[in-house]
Parts: C-alpha cells; structure tokens; sequence
C-alpha cells in the first residue's frame, strides 16, 4: 500500500505541494471501487 | 560546432546562475511579505471565499491550521484513505466550512 | 567529437533545469501578486466596513483545504492536546493548500492560467518589483513571451 509525507504549517514556498497525493487518492478510488463491486461492503465508520 | 557549444553552455550556466539568484530574492521577499504584521492581521480568507472557491454544493470544506513543520502523512490501508497529522510545536486547529 | 557530444548532454541537462526554474520563479511571482491582491482586498473591506470581520469567519493563513464529497463518512480521533489527528475517510478526498484557494479566487489576476486582460496584467505588474516584470509579462499569451537572454 502508498503512502505519502509532507510538511505542512508554512506559508507559500512550493506549488502543486498535494499534486501527488490526490493522483494516489484519485486513482486508487477507482481501484477501490472496482474490489467494493466484488468483494463484501466494508463495514460503516462512525459519523463524524 | 565545438566552439559554438563552448559558448553556449557558457550563456546558459550564466542564465541559470541569474534565475538562482532571482528565485532566492523571490523567496526572501515573499517571506518578508507574510509576515510582516499588518500583512499577517490582513492575509485571511472569509468563509464564503472558500465556498465560492469549491462550489459545488455536494462537497464538504475541511480548514486545517497547522503550526510549522507540522507532518501530514496520506496512506492506502486496505479500505479507506488515512490521513495523520502529527505537530512537534503547538495544537492543530481544523474547522469545517459552515453550510451558510 | 566525444567532447562535443559531452557538450551537447550538458546543453540539454542546462535547458531543462532553468525550464524548470523559470517556472519556479513564475509560480513565486503568482504567489507575491496573490497575497498582495488578498491584503489589498481585505483592506479596502475593512475600510468600507468601518470594522474588522467577525474573527469566527475568518480563516488566517496559512491552511490547507480538504474537500470531499458531504456522503463520505469521516473517522476522526484526536489526541487531548490536539498535536495529533488521524482521519479515515471512506471515500475520496482533495487536499489543496492556501494559494490553490487564492488563485481558484482570482487573487492571481489570472496568470496562474494564462489568461489576464491588459487591466489584470498592469494590476500584476505594479504588484512585483521592477526586476521581476519580465516574468509577469511572459505568462500571457498574445504578449512578447519574455525570451531568456
């Protein structure tokens, strides 16, 4: 399984900082999607 | 062609040395800038700046507020998406964008 | 002929990175106009207004934004002195920092996407130093492109 790091906390500096990160949320959505059509609903979280 | 490439190697290492020196001045700057005080009092965005920014009506603003240096991990376990924020030097604050 | 293949890779290894730090620099020029744009802007409110905004309704930079969609069900644990969060989402989400909203809010003039009328573009370059105007010049189409000397 990903897994990303990065600092956050400062004011500007560097662009595109969550660039890859929401690629890795984005595509692994639709891979997740794909196992959820297969496999069993994962059981609810509590609601916020 | 061995000449010619001398010489233009030699322009670019110049030009690359220039836009160092830019880009460090550009930062120096931009440091300056945000926090100086009364430019710290007055850089915020209000609520509705981030709902016009995100408009859509089905999705949900989270803000957080992190002291410097703070560490925000993203992992895939097996289901789900987890996102850790660990701070070394002061509490964390997040607000959720209000409906209205 | 060895050496003017060796000078050749050099060329090109040289074009590449002041490529990259041209928009490196372009993208810290947004940055400077943004945040001048948002004082400047939140200034003239508070003026008009005769009083600063309520403190609830207001969000100091910087911060970070994550959005996702209201029927994600969202986990969160908190540890007591609030140094520690930890969220499980079980949908997608976004994450965007400060100056994502600043320029989703115009405060770039536009530059961020190459598109910014004459107006927005004397409204930028009066916003960063004179050495930087080049720069600001060169992000919109339709203008000389500030050709790297």
């Amino acid at each position: 399984r990903s897994r990303m790091l990065v600092s956050i906390g400062e004011s500007f500096g560097l662009s595109n900082r969550f660039q890859k990160i929401n690629q890795m949320v984005n595509s692994s959505e639709r891979s997740f999607k794909r196992t959820l059509d297969l496999g069993s609903a994962p059981k609810p979280l509590k609601r916020l | 062609r061995h000449k010619e490439l001398q010489r233009e190697v030699c322009d670019l290492t110049e030009a690359e040395e220039q836009l160092d020196e830019l880009i460090s001045k550009c930062n120096l700057q931009l440091r300056l800038l945000t926090e100086e005080p009364q430019n710290k009092k007055l850089g915020y965005v209000r609520c509705q700046d981030l709902k016009k920014s995100f408009d859509s009506p089905d999705q949900l603003v989270m803000v957080i507020r992190a002291p410097p240096e703070t560490q925000m991990q993203v992992s895939e376990p097996s289901k789900g998406y987890q996102v850790s924020l660990k701070s070394t030097r002061g509490p964390i604050d997040v607000f959720l964008c209000p409906e209205d | 002929a060895q050496e003017c293949q060796n000078l050749e890779v050099e060329r090109q290894r040289r074009l590449e990175r002041i490529k990259q730090k041209q928009s490196q620099l372009q993208e810290l020029i947004l940055q400077q106009i943004a945040f001048k744009n948002l004082v400047q802007r939140n200034r003239q409110t508070e003026q008009q207004a005769n009083r600063p905004p309520p403190p609830n309704s207001i969000i100091h930079l910087p911060f970070i934004i994550v959005n996702t969609s209201k029927k994600t069900v969202i986990d969160c644990s908190i540890s007591n002195d609030k140094f520690e969060y930890l969220f499980n989402f079980d949908s997608m989400f976004e994450i965007h920092d400060d100056i994502e909203v600043l320029k989703r809010m115009g405060m770039a003039c536009g530059l961020e996407v190459g598109k910014c009328s004459p107006e927005d573009l004397k409204v930028a370059r009066s916003l960063v130093p004179k050495a930087l105007e080049p720069y600001v010049i060169g992000q919109c189409p339709g203008w000389d492109r500030f050709i790297w000397s």
